[in-house]
């Protein structure tokens, strides 16, 4: 089984690659991969092996190709309708944050309880009534929810969302939620960026 | 050097350890302890191993005192003085996220340009002018900076916040940072997150 940092390093070369592709490169060293993506070319080779052969053969890899190949890998190359369930402060923010869209992640449906914000429309798209979850998550297509709603009524949100065929879920809200084996629950906690910051200061304060 | 995937899994060990103080464990296996987390035993032994001996001598590690240690080595036994650059929507979701006070990074202070944030109070701290960010820096004390700004004044921004002796930017704006080699800034983008999880949906559809 592939581990989540794994995954996480594989996000970070395709986001690498996006940004050297742009920048006009055709090729990549591992070991330049490597230093853009924080880790080391042993590292490069070891995660793509187990996606196949990504033969360098001593020129580096393809930039174009290696960007599409991770995408797929990451099953990015898909587009992936998401219903946005609570559209508080943070819903709001994650849904004018327009790196979504461009890496395959399309907020087709609203969901809120808040009656001041039912029948709102934001960019086009209604803020409908939880009440309706069931119907809004069939008819808008969404495979995929982003949750974030208050803990406490979370883990009703999730067994509503499954029942209405969503299949992953990513959750925001600081709590533990259960969910069939067949549903993905992905946890968020910002909280961890702040400790990778933490650690990085704390090095240099003991230089 | 310690690579940034290391810390994470560092973090996701401390908040695991959290969780089983909480359920009352006294000890824990590097065995259960990675399969919480996420990885595998030898990676847990691995990562510990850098920073010292946690002598587990086939007894398991004891929850307390390695959450401790792990504390300590994020630098999170220090409460970190925290301004927030921006009180849009997702200044206002991190403003209001309970875990950030219980890890150690207290929000002392607020930033705005927009006359109508301008000397509102959250929860007992003014929004201020960003005019006065160097006054209002250094009378809160704050040491790291939430950067949460439009991407176009996010350079602007982290110029003033260095001159004001920030020394740590957890930048959220989609721009690419320049600053001086004794501030860290970390990025953080949620897409990796979603990406994450479409990896583990696109998994389960092929089996
Ligand atoms: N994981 C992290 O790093 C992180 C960071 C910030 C906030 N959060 C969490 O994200 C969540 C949202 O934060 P926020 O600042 O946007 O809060 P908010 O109060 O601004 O928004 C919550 C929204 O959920 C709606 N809601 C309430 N019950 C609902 C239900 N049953 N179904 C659908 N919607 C419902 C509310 O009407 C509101 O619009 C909270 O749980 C918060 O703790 C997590
Ligand atoms: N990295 C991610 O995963 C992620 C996710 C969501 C949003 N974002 C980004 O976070 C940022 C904030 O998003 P938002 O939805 O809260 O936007 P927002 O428009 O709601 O808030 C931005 C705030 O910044 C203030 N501001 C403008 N210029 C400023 C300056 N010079 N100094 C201080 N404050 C200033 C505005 O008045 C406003 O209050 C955006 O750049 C957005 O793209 C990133």
């Amino acid at each position: 089984k592939i581990s989540d940092y794994t995954v996480r390093r594989l996000s970070v070369y395709c986001h690498t690659l996006e940004e050297l592709e742009h920048d006009g490169m055709d090729v990549v060293s591992s070991a330049r991969l490597a230093k853009l993506a924080g880790t080391n070319p042993a590292q490069v080779r070891k995660d793509l092996s187990y996606f196949g052969n990504f033969g360098k053969r001593g020129s580096g890899y393809p930039v174009t190709d290696l960007k599409s190949r991770i995408r797929k890998i990451l099953g990015i190359d898909h587009v992936w309708r998401v219903v946005l369930v609570g559209a508080g402060n943070l819903g709001s923010a994650l849904f004018s944050y327009k790196d979504f869209e461009r890496h395959g992640f399309q907020i087709v449906s609203i969901l809120d309880t808040d009656p001041k914000k039912v029948g709102t429309k934001w960019d086009g798209i209604w803020v409908s009534s939880f009440d309706k979850c069931n119907k809004v998550v069939k008819s808008s297509g969404a495979e995929v929810a982003v949750l974030v709603t208050p803990a406490a009524v979370a883990q009703d949100a999730v067994n509503r969302l499954v029942d209405a065929g969503i299949k992953g879920i990513l959750n925001f809200a600081p709590v533990k939620l259960e969910a069939p084996s067949h549903v993905q629950v992905r946890n968020v906690n910002i909280t961890i960026e702040l400790e990778g910051l933490s650690f990085s200061m704390k090095d240099l304060q003991e230089e």
